[in-house]
């Protein structure tokens, strides 16, 4: 549940924030 | 050193040799030359210059061109160290070096204040962190109410800003995360241990004996 979560934490989930991307996997 | 200079490798390292970049990261000299193989790369996508530029950094990040996203751009603006607009291989050897499971918690600790500090104000304020949330549902699937999204601004800030001044200083960031360790998960890249067997190329491109660094 979303609002059970911190801000922070929902922001974590950014694909953005996912810099395993860079490396292609 | 080794022998003459390949073509195109000059142009990308300039002064910034990987025996120097080792000596200033947790990354060792291989590493720093298999960090080349994946620089070369992605600075290569859309210009061929040896610099990587948003699109491109954006490109490799999404695989997708046209993607806008306000947290990769953020992650780009702090590997962008010197503010040119573009990465040059030391800037992403240098910050790539806070994303490796060995580096102190403090560093991480320090770069995820600073991706947070959206208006770079030196605090983590509610509205940079509402303007994260909306980018968050933006380009996810989740549909929140505006009251929902203050209710988790709520809580979260009433638990991070101990002395509720509306804002989130780096001493009442370092405890929050100290509760919650689990939002540091994203400043540590396992796949950098392996960095050397996913790019081994870099054997053959290699200008540098190990042995003398």
């Amino acid at each position: 549940q979303p609002v059970a979560m911190n801000a922070f934490e929902l922001i974590s989930m950014s694909k953005g924030l996912n810099l395993e991307n860079l490396f292609g996997t | 050193m080794g022998c003459g200079p390949s073509k195109g490798r000059r142009q990308y390292l300039g002064n910034e040799d990987p025996v120097f970049l080792a000596s200033q990261t947790t990354f060792s000299v291989s590493e720093v030359e298999a960090l080349f193989e994946l620089f070369k790369t992605i600075s290569s996508s859309v210009i061929d210059d040896g610099l990587i530029n948003k699109e491109e950094f954006v490109l490799a990040l999404f695989k997708n061109r046209t993607k806008e996203n306000l947290f990769a751009s953020r992650i780009f603006d702090l590997f962008d160290v010197k503010h040119r607009g573009v990465i040059d291989f030391g800037d992403f050897v240098r910050s790539l070096h806070i994303f490796h499971p060995n580096t102190p918690l403090e560093d991480k600790i320090g770069f995820s204040f600073k991706l947070y500090d959206l208006d770079n104000t030196g605090f983590i304020e509610r509205k940079g962190v509402k303007q994260m949330l909306l980018a968050l549902l933006g380009e996810s699937e989740m549909k929140l109410a505006d009251e929902a999204i203050e209710m988790i601004l709520d809580k979260t800030f009433l638990e991070a800003d101990i002395n509720q001044d509306g804002k989130i200083d780096m001493t009442e960031w370092q405890h929050f995360v100290s509760k919650n360790p689990s939002l540091l998960k994203i400043m540590t890249l396992p796949y950098l241990r392996d960095i050397t067997t996913a790019f081994p190329s870099f054997v053959f491109n290699s200008e540098v004996d190990e042995d003398a660094a």
